[in-house]
């Protein structure tokens, strides 16, 4: 799964994700990837692009789950709300990259490692695996 | 505030031991896209064109699970599915099923652009494709001979794997249960 996470300098936020899904996975299966709220979602406060295991990214509304600890607990990070909703998914199944209309970002997964990047205007430039 | 971008190429159980002629022409791509992404933010594109170029770049990288070596079905098909939203308005285009879409997230765009749905999928998403003229090519082009020993392994397990699950020693079968 390949996936992106932007916030521009006018405020917009956006998110985009595609995959092939599984190896071996049966024929007409659908995973999290399009499964708007599962492994992709944007709203006005973070953008959400997700990564692993799709049932367990569906079943636990991962990138929905981000946005709505957004909105519904005060001052809450967007780093903390990404890892409260990576850790309550089983170890191994799950990452996400994701952006707030505040400029935060935060790369979370739960398996051994996640390709991942990311940069700001602030400065930071970040490529990594584990 | 500013701008800011992050990415991913898929998250599993990626070994500390990955070989580098496996590891550096991902590291590669992902700086490339960062380039690429910093130098359009920089220039004024929206949120939405940026991850959409860098997706796209993502899905023409052949060692990346999306695009050009996507991972195969049980058949050895391609089955390629794409999302992408936009945050201030929340609208959003889904496909899935693809088979000889190119860019499956620019597909994903034109259904939250172009149609009154949210996700179409598998013969009503290629046909969209065609009525709106975006690159196709047979599905072949999206088969790599590396995923093709990736079935051949995850068959043989008789387990599906997430895109880094790695290769299973013919004399261990400790991580199969």
């Amino acid at each position: 799964t390949v996936g992106c996470v932007a916030i521009d300098s006018a405020g917009n936020l956006a998110t985009a994700t595609s995959t092939g899904g599984l190896v071996n996975k049966m024929v007409g299966r659908i995973g999290d990837t399009p499964v708007i709220g599962a492994g992709t979602y944007a709203n006005r406060l973070c953008a959400v692009s997700a990564t692993g295991v799709g049932e367990a990214i569906i079943r636990h509304t991962v990138a929905r789950d981000v946005a709505a600890l957004m909105e519904y607990v005060p001052d809450l990070s967007l780093e903390d709300a990404a890892a409260r909703v990576v850790a309550g998914v089983p170890p191994g199944k799950v990452g996400l990259v994701a952006v707030s209309a505040a400029g935060e970002v935060t790369m979370a997964y739960n398996t051994t490692g996640m390709f991942r990047a990311c940069a700001t205007e602030g400065g930071r430039h970040e490529v990594g695996i584990w | 505030m500013g701008w800011a971008i992050a990415l991913h190429g898929g998250a599993g159980d990626i070994p500390r031991s990955l070989p580098p002629d496996r590891r550096e022409p991902r590291l590669a791509t992902l700086r490339r896209c960062l380039d690429l992404a910093t130098a359009a933010l920089r220039s004024g594109s929206t949120a939405l064109d940026v991850v959409e170029l860098v997706v796209r770049e993502l899905e023409n990288c052949p060692h990346y699970n999306a695009g050009v070596g996507s991972v195969l079905t049980a058949d050895g098909t391609v089955e390629m599915e794409a999302a992408v939203m936009d945050g201030n308005t929340m609208r959003c285009g889904a496909v899935s099923g693809l088979s000889t879409v190119v860019n499956a997230v620019s597909l994903a765009r034109l259904v939250m652009e172009k149609t009154p749905h949210i996700y179409l999928a598998f013969h009503g998403a290629e046909a969209f494709a065609r009525e709106q003229g975006v690159e196709t090519k047979d599905p072949s082009h999206f088969i790599t001979e590396a995923n093709k020993e990736r079935l051949r392994q995850a068959k043989e397990a008789n387990r599906v794997q997430v895109d880094y699950t790695q290769p299973i020693p013919k004399d261990d079968n400790s991580r199969i249960g």
